[in-house]
C-alpha cells in the first residue's frame, strides 16, 4: 500500500487516465 | 525517436549496479511525464479525427504513439520502484537513521515512503518474540 | 548490498515488467519493414521530408516498439531476424559455441533470442533450439572458470560472455567467495 501510494503520487496521477493503474505490482515475481 | 529520456533514466540507475543510490532525476522523471502528455494529446485528437471524419489510415499512427506511452510508463514506474528497492536495503545496511550524504540523494516523497517502511518494519518486529518484540534487522551472520 | 534485490530478468519469452534488465534488453533493435504508412510520424524518418513514413519503409526498430506495433491481424510491421540468429550463424554457432564473442554479438544474445519467438518466424524451432544448445554448450566452461578463479582478475574471463552469462558467472564467483570466507573464519 505504501508503494502504491507512491508511485500514485509522484508519476500515474500525472499520467493519462487510461495509464494510472497498478497492476504491474501484481506481477512482481516472487 | 521518443523515450529516449526514459531509456536514460533506466541506464544511469543500471550503472549503479551494486545497489548504491544515485541523486532523484527529478528532471529526467519531469521530462518523460512531458512527453506522455505530448503522445497522449496527439492521441487524443488523432483518435477523434479518425472516428468523426473516417480517418483509419490514421490507426497505425495512433498505436505507434500508444506503444511509446506504455513504454515510457513502464520507464518510469520501474525506475522509482528499483529506487525503492536500494532504499529499502539502507534500512537493512545503515540501520533507521541513515547517513546524511545518502539522504541527500532521496526525494521528499522517497523519505515519506522510507520513514512509512521503517514503521511497518518496527510494528512487525514489534510482534514477534513475545513481550519484548526482535530485532531481525541484527545479528544478521552467525557468532564466533 | 546484500539487501538490494532487484527485479530480476524475465525467463522465455516473457519480460518482468519491473526489471531494467528486460528494459534495457528490450531497448536493442532489430530490421523491419512497414506494411503501413504511418501518418504524422514523419520526422521520425532521417531520409524522408514528408509528413508520413511511407509503407515499405526498412527501419531498424526497438524490440519494444516492433513488439507493439506487430500483430497478425494487423500487420502494420513485419519483422526481420538480425544475422546472429539466421541460419549462416546458427551454423556457427551449433558448430562450436565457445569460440564465439556472445558479448559483442550480443550483449542480449539469449533474452533477445528468446523475444524474437513472439514474432512467428517460421524459422522459431530452430532459433530456439540454437540458443538452448548454446547454453547448454558454453555452460559448463562458465561454472568451471567462475568456480576457480578466486582472487584474481576476471575481465579476460567474462569479456566474451552474453549479460546472462556473466549473471551467472558472478553467482558462481559470489558462491565461490562466501565459501573462501568462510574457510578461513571470516564469515561470523
Amino acid at each position: 500500500a505504501n508503494t502504491e501510494t507512491y508511485l500514485k503520487n509522484v508519476a500515474l496521477k500525472h499520467m493519462p487516465p487510461n495509464l494510472q493503474t497498478v497492476d504491474f505490482l501484481k506481477s512482481v515475481p516472487k | 525517436m521518443f523515450c529516449e529520456k526514459a531509456i536514460e533514466l533506466i541506464r544511469e540507475l543500471h550503472r549503479s549496479g551494486d545497489g548504491s543510490l544515485p541523486a532523484f532525476n527529478e528532471d529526467g522523471v519531469r521530462q518523460v511525464l512531458e512527453e506522455m502528455k505530448a503522445l497522449y494529446e496527439q492521441n487524443q485528437t488523432d483518435v477523434h479525427e479518425a472516428k468523426s471524419d473516417g480517418r483509419s489510415d490514421l490507426i497505425p499512427t495512433i498505436t505507434f504513439r500508444h506503444c511509446c506511452l506504455l513504454r515510457n510508463r513502464r520507464c518510469i514506474v520501474s525506475y522509482l520502484y528499483d529506487r525503492l528497492l536500494r532504499i529499502r536495503a539502507l534500512r537493512w545496511e545503515y540501520g533507521s537513521v541513515l547517513p546524511s550524504a545518502l539522504r541527500f540523494q532521496m526525494s521528499a516523497d522517497e523519505m515519506v515512503w522510507f520513514n512509512q517502511y521503517k514503521k511497518s518494519l518496527a510494528t512487525y518486529m514489534r510482534s514477534l518474540g513475545g513481550d519484548e518484540g526482535l530485532d531481525v534487522t541484527q545479528d544478521l551472520t552467525p557468532p564466533k | 548490498s546484500e539487501a538490494y534485490m532487484p527485479v530480476s530478468a524475465g525467463l522465455g519469452s516473457e519480460e518482468n515488467f519491473l526489471s531494467l534488465e528486460d528494459i534495457i534488453m528490450s531497448h536493442e533493435k532489430l530490421p523491419c519493414r512497414l506494411e503501413m504508412t504511418l501518418p504524422r510520424l514523419g520526422f521520425l524518418d532521417k531520409s524522408g521530408e514528408s509528413d508520413s513514413i511511407p509503407e515499405g519503409t526498412k527501419m531498424e526498430l526497438p524490440l519494444w516498439l516492433a513488439k507493439g506495433l506487430y500483430d497478425k491481424k494487423r500487420k502494420i510491421v513485419s519483422v526481420e531476424l538480425p544475422k546472429i540468429y539466421k541460419e549462416g550463424w546458427r551454423t556457427v554457432f551449433n558448430a562450436d559455441a565457445n569460440v564465439v564473442d556472445l558479448h559483442r554479438l550480443g550483449p542480449y544474445y539469449y533474452s533477445f533470442g528468446c523475444q524474437l519467438l513472439n514474432f512467428d518466424s517460421p524459422e522459431n524451432p530452430e532459433i530456439a533450439q540454437t540458443l538452448l544448445q548454446t547454453f547448454v554448450g558454453r555452460f559448463r566452461r562458465i561454472m568451471d572458470s567462475s568456480q576457480n578463479a578466486y582472487n584474481e582478475d576476471t575481465s579476460g574471463l567474462v569479456s566474451r560472455l552474453d549479460e546472462l552469462e556473466r549473471i551467472l558467472f558472478h553467482a558462481g564467483q559470489k558462491g565461490l567467495n562466501e565459501f573462501q570466507r568462510w574457510e578461513k573464519g571470516q564469515a561470523s
